[in-house]
């Protein structure tokens, strides 16, 4: 989900129309895009966002940030006058109009693509039209969030979806998020929907007649469904990640069974604590559950097993995966960054990294963008919707105190799958319990360090 | 890219601008630009990010945060805005004639 070379035709470049005046016919916000916003990122969180073009250890005046804050929800609808030097084919171009997604029609999950210009107006040559692909990794009504990179200067730019194809699904509204000074990876967008029928209600309430009949020709949303939208389907095992809650803390889970729940040490660590487990899909749910297994602190496996008190009901069990390869496409579905706020969101990447100890997976990576809060979450094979691996963590310099959401590490489900398996059959603990018995290479790898040297033996 | 992201590609870039807005007569006073989408070819209306609009508005950013406000008219602007929009060439000519070669471009070998 990476910046993309932008697309171009083949064969020599074409002239670039050179740039054309326009008038600004109005400003516009959409209420419920703004209502979500200081829902999800208002309050006492507040302090912990930014949204600057900028890192927040950068010089950026406060009342800079304010504004740039204060109109992060606005958008402006510009005419541009026919005429200048438009070649006459551009005139003639066979988009009249792009064609618009209803809002709910894309599910979380669905591939989608960013095009923007990053740095804006800066070196158009380069920059114009820059091509980024990701996913739609939540929803908030018509706050949407995309894992697709996008960079400063592509506010404003583009979301496209592969299906409905070449459907406009949103705006950026910021490229850029950090909380508590760490960049989330993730793009905030508008639904495009929303602000066109934002921008027809705002021109017919303008004074100017104009303005009101060219309201009428803002495009339309595409084959919009009668009534209520589409329900946010989504892949099918996305809804295998629940949000665990144990005393003051928080994280992710997946149901392995219909009673039986998987998550981190660190987010259940005391065994016989109990636990309230929320499910959001196919609806919001919570159960009562008590942990029945906790790695050891000196694990290198940090795992802990939730035995629920009643069914999940709806809630699949996703399959395990038997083999792991790397450059795979894969997902990581958690409640990261937002919590019970809103419902799990979904980050694509690729396998990057599958580690072995004596032939055996050990530790998986990968590419998708994992936050605090999204351990316990479950990894899923983008090919086969199969159960890779459980998130354990991202990766932190500790030198300088930066965080990579990009580069994060699972347990492979196949070191915990027959464990499993036997405890669901018999009740019987004894193979969870060897996971606390993990070889030195294992621990080895989880401390990320390099591997101990042959050590001659003794003679003697 | 594969095939499935074609169309959306296609439109992508075709929609796809750059908005920048400076003070008339004032090179000095900076410009600030953003993306945009070309919502509609003819008429031209071209959708693109607020936030380059704020060093504009005659009543300050603190507008944009009013209660019930959900929409500005352009003249909330001062007059010396002045908006350009800048877009790629078309993906295809429609009329098939082959395009002059730019005089002076060349790639030199470094």
């Amino acid at each position: 989900a990476g910046p993309e070379p932008p697309t171009r035709a083949a064969g020599r470049p074409r002239p670039r129309p050179p740039p054309r005046p326009a008038e600004l016919l109005l400003l516009l916000s959409c209420p419920a895009f703004r209502a979500h916003f200081a829902r999800l990122f208002g309050a006492e969180a507040a302090e912990q966002w930014h949204f600057a073009n900028s890192a927040p250890h950068d010089e950026l005046s406060e009342e800079e940030e304010e504004d740039q804050l204060r109109a992060l929800g606005w958008f402006a609808l510009l005419r541009v006058p026919p005429g200048g030097e438009t070649p006459p084919e551009l005139e003639r171009a066979p988009a009249a109009a792009v064609a618009v997604a209803p809002l709910g029609t894309v599910p979380k999950g669905a591939p989608l693509l960013a095009c923007g210009s990053p740095f804006g107006a800066f070196c158009p040559d380069i920059f114009l039209n820059t091509l980024s692909r990701g996913v739609l990794s939540n929803v908030a009504g018509p706050l949407l969030l995309t894992d697709a990179r996008c960079l400063p200067g592509t506010e404003g730019g583009g979301v496209f979806a592969a299906r409905p194809a070449g459907a406009l699904v949103a705006l950026v509204a910021a490229p850029l998020c950090w909380k508590a000074r760490e960049w989330v990876g993730l793009t905030l967008l508008c639904a495009a929907a929303p602000l066109l029928r934002a921008a027809r209600a705002a021109a017919h309430r303008l004074r100017c007649p104009e303005a009101s009949a060219l309201a009428a020709l803002l495009p339309p949303e595409a084959g919009s469904p009668r009534g209520s939208p589409l329900p946010d389907l989504g892949p099918p095992w996305a809804a295998a990640a629940v949000l665990v809650e144990c005393g003051t803390v928080w994280g992710s889970g997946v149901a392995v069974a219909p009673r039986l729940v998987l998550t981190c040490r660190h987010v259940a660590p005391r065994e016989a604590s109990k636990v309230l487990v929320h499910s959001a899909t196919p609806k919001s749910v919570a159960v009562w559950g008590h942990v029945v297994f906790a790695t050891q602190e000196v694990c290198p496996y940090d795992i802990a097993v939730v035995s629920l008190e009643e069914d999940l009901d709806g809630v699949p069990t996703p399959v395990p995966a038997e083999h792991f390869h790397e450059g795979d496409p894969v997902s990581v579905v958690g409640f990261g960054v937002f919590g019970q706020a809103c419902g799990p969101s979904v980050t694509s990447g690729i396998l990057s990294a599958v580690v072995q100890v004596e032939d055996a997976p050990v530790m998986l990576q990968t590419t998708c963008a994992v936050h605090g809060g999204s351990s316990g979450g479950p990894l899923f094979s983008n090919r086969s919707g199969d159960l890779l691996g459980i998130v354990a963590s991202n990766t932190r310099d500790n030198n300088t105190g930066a965080a990579y959401p990009h580069l994060n590490f699972s347990v492979p489900i196949t070191v915990l799958q027959p464990a499993l398996q036997r405890y669901s059959q018999t009740g019987d603990l004894s193979g969870l319990r060897e996971l606390d018995r993990a070889a030195d290479p294992v621990r080895v790898v989880w401390r990320l360090q390099r591997p101990l040297p042959d050590v001659p033996r003794s003679k003697l | 890219m594969g095939r499935q992201w074609e169309p959306s590609t296609r439109a992508a870039v075709q929609s796809g601008c750059v908005v920048s807005a400076c003070r008339a007569g004032r090179p000095e006073a900076g410009s600030w630009s953003c993306s945009g989408v070309i919502v509609s070819r003819s008429p031209g209306l071209v959708l693109c990010h607020g936030g380059i609009f704020t060093p504009f508005l005659r009543a300050g950013s603190g507008s944009l945060t009013e209660a019930g406000v959900a929409f500005l008219p352009g003249d909330s602007c001062r007059d010396d805005l002045r908006l350009h929009v800048q877009w790629g060439p078309p993906a295809s000519s429609a009329s098939g004639h082959a395009e002059p070669e730019r005089p002076g471009v060349c790639t030199p070998r470094c």
